[in-house]
């Protein structure tokens, strides 16, 4: 564990936490993707099938509540504030996203197991499940400030693990090409977006698209 | 190494 490690997956939680208050105050899910939140689930649920292995307490109880959490995410936009998510707005075909992650995970992988071929297939569904959530901002060209906070935090999350990928190979020579690349992609979406926050909702501005 | 044995992130 290090600083910028530790620091992401802070961030990673925080980021949760924020969507968590913005529909529980709100009591809407309005501008966020389901899809994006279901791409999630699947992430985590693909991911951490090693569950069971011990890496630590940290390990463990953070996958538990990635897991936990992106399922209750899925049922207060489904179930409990069905009716402020507009479908209409969220029209990105995730079809392509996860057929092609698939792909690339079966060509792409380091064992070809069944739970290391999930494993990748997780970090690169994980790398662009942000862009049906990304379409649907650039649809509506406007965000509350609140889930921008939201986009925020869950790209810095990824920026920080770039820092700490570099840190890694410094100071323990840990290589890992499939999550470098992938987090690469996945840090890139979120330039934009970056861009738009720092000009706009730092200088306590709406989000608004130019 | 084995990249398999050590998915220690996150």
């Amino acid at each position: 564990m290090n600083f910028f490690r530790l620091t992401a997956d802070l961030m990673h939680l925080l980021s949760i936490f924020v969507l968590l208050l913005k529909i529980q105050k709100t009591r809407s899910c309005s501008g966020i993707s389901f899809k994006t939140q279901l791409l999630y689930a699947v992430v985590f649920v693909t991911r951490y099938l090693d569950l069971l292995k011990w890496i630590s307490l940290y390990n463990t109880l953070m996958k538990i509540f990635f897991i936990a959490s992106s399922i209750y995410i899925l049922y207060l936009m489904k179930i409990k504030f069905r009716a402020t998510y507009d479908p209409s707005q969220d029209t990105f075909r995730i079809e392509f996203l996860l057929g092609a992650c698939l792909l690339l995970a079966l060509v792409f992988n380091y064992t070809f197991t069944f739970i290391e071929v999930l494993w990748t297939f997780s970090i690169y569904l994980e790398a662009v499940a942000i862009l049906p959530q990304l379409f649907m901002l650039s649809r509506t060209g406007e965000a509350e400030t609140i889930t921008t906070h939201y986009l925020f935090a869950l790209g810095a999350y990824r920026g920080l693990y770039l820092l700490n990928w570099i840190w890694r190979f410094y100071t323990e020579h840990h290589i890992d090409w499939i999550v470098w690349v992938a987090g690469a992609i996945q840090t890139a979406l979120y330039s934009d977006f970056f861009y738009i926050y720092y000009k706009k909702v730092l200088h306590g501005q709406k989000f608004e698209l130019p | 190494k084995d990249k398999t044995k050590d998915h220690d992130e996150l």
